[in-house]
């Protein structure tokens, strides 16, 4: 079995910023062993 | 064997013959898959990665009554073992797949069935989640496949290299793509007193296309901050499914596709795996933005349990046609609102057949 993760990961804008950039940083790496609840990203 | 050596004509080398030579030939396909299992590690650990090649025997696997196989696998899972036979049984199958047995919440005996073990419980404290909010986390135990940002009007995931597959045939026809991102990403002042959370949540919902009769489009642009993750479950891994965020699902879509096997062979050779397999699709909205998550069963492990839609049957005997895929859809009420669910609070088990 197999799971899938689509999300947006849009920083919140700020008055002064036309558009929210994205942000988001994997802290894992291809054929990593991870378990649930340890960090994907952020 | 009895009617051969009591001269009943036959030949009394012809069962034993048979018998030896059927061994010898498992253990040479079993020497040889090792080989390529060995070959494809090292290919890996050099940076190599084996591109898509589909062969005779994946065409195949198509042809299998694999949807029987599966929940004919199923009901032998959930036959209630002696309780003196369970522990040697589930002490062979972690010894096969590397499960930990000292995790499991309760005792060996205590599982009456494979089926019942396979989906068991962890210890309390046996899998800590990450507090900090800006991180998400996996949902589940497993291997890292693949990941990475996605990017263009029509979003591709690589099944493997040489192969990809669509985003939206995976979440279902019409979810996220396009988003609307011109112009409703914040609202006026009324907003401001929410915490982002329900902001990003009414704003996502609102730029949402999960369903036509929803909402209706104001204009349409590339999906930007978009990423993904592909994570796959062992046999003898940690088979239930956690969320890996704070969010509301609004959706939940259920494909009822083939039960072909997700194994690293089966990627590498059988088109379409992903977009074609059984899988139920959950579709909200996080502090980031959108949100999805896909579950997709395999020949072994063929069942999906929803724990926010306990009625949700999946595995079933199909009549009709697969060839056209249309899910079968639900909205979570309140309509806009969804069922809010916390992180790492348990969300699915995939079970045997």
């Amino acid at each position: 079995s197999t799971v899938v993760l689509v999300f947006q990961a849009q920083a919140p804008k700020s008055s002064n910023e036309e558009d929210s950039s994205p942000e988001f940083n994997f802290c894992v790496k291809r054929g990593d062993r991870i378990r649930v609840g340890e960090a994907l990203g952020r | 064997f009895s009617s051969a050596s009591n001269g009943g004509g036959g030949n009394p080398f012809l069962m034993p013959g048979a018998t030896v030579a059927t061994i010898l030939m498992l253990g040479a396909l079993h020497v040889r898959r090792m080989y390529n299992d060995k070959k494809i590690e090292e290919a890996r650990e050099r940076g190599i990665e084996l591109e898509f090649q589909p062969d005779a025997k994946a065409a195949f696997m198509r042809l299998l009554p694999l949807r029987p196989i599966s929940r004919l696998w199923g009901s032998m899972t959930s036959v209630e073992l002696p309780v003196w036979l369970r522990p040697h049984v589930y002490r062979a199958w972690a010894r096969a797949f590397h499960s930990n047995l000292e995790e499991a919440a309760f005792p060996l005996e205590g599982y009456a069935s494979l089926q019942e073990f396979f989906v068991r419980t962890l210890k309390e404290g046996s899998r800590p989640i990450d507090p900090d909010p800006q991180c998400l986390v996996s949902p589940v135990d497993g291997t890292i496949l693949r990941f990475g940002e996605l990017k263009g009007v029509r979003p591709m995931i690589d099944q493997v290299k040489g192969f990809s597959y669509s985003v939206s045939a995976l979440l279902g026809a019409s979810s996220f793509l396009p988003l609307i991102t011109e112009g409703s990403v914040h609202e006026g002042s009324s907003e401001e007193d929410k915490t982002p959370t329900e902001k990003s949540k009414k704003t996502s919902w609102r730029i949402s296309l999960a369903s036509p009769k929803v909402q209706d489009p104001v204009s349409v642009s590339p999906v930007t901050g978009l990423f993904y993750c592909v994570i796959y479950l062992k046999p003898g891994d940690y088979h239930r499914v956690h969320s890996p965020v704070d969010w509301s699902v609004l959706v939940r879509r259920h494909f009822s596709g083939h039960l072909l096997p997700l194994n690293e062979r089966a990627t590498r050779t059988i088109s379409n795996l992903y977009v074609e397999n059984e899988r139920v699709v959950l579709e909200g909205a996080w502090q980031g933005g959108l949100m999805a998550m896909a579950a997709i069963g395999a020949t072994n492990v063929g069942s999906i349990k929803l724990f926010t839609e306990p009625d949700l049957r999946t595995n079933q005997p199909i009549r009709k046609s697969l060839h056209v895929q249309q899910p079968e859809e639900r909205i979570y009420e309140p309509e806009g609102v969804g069922m809010m669910i916390k992180k790492g609070n348990e969300v699915a088990a995939f079970n045997m057949g």
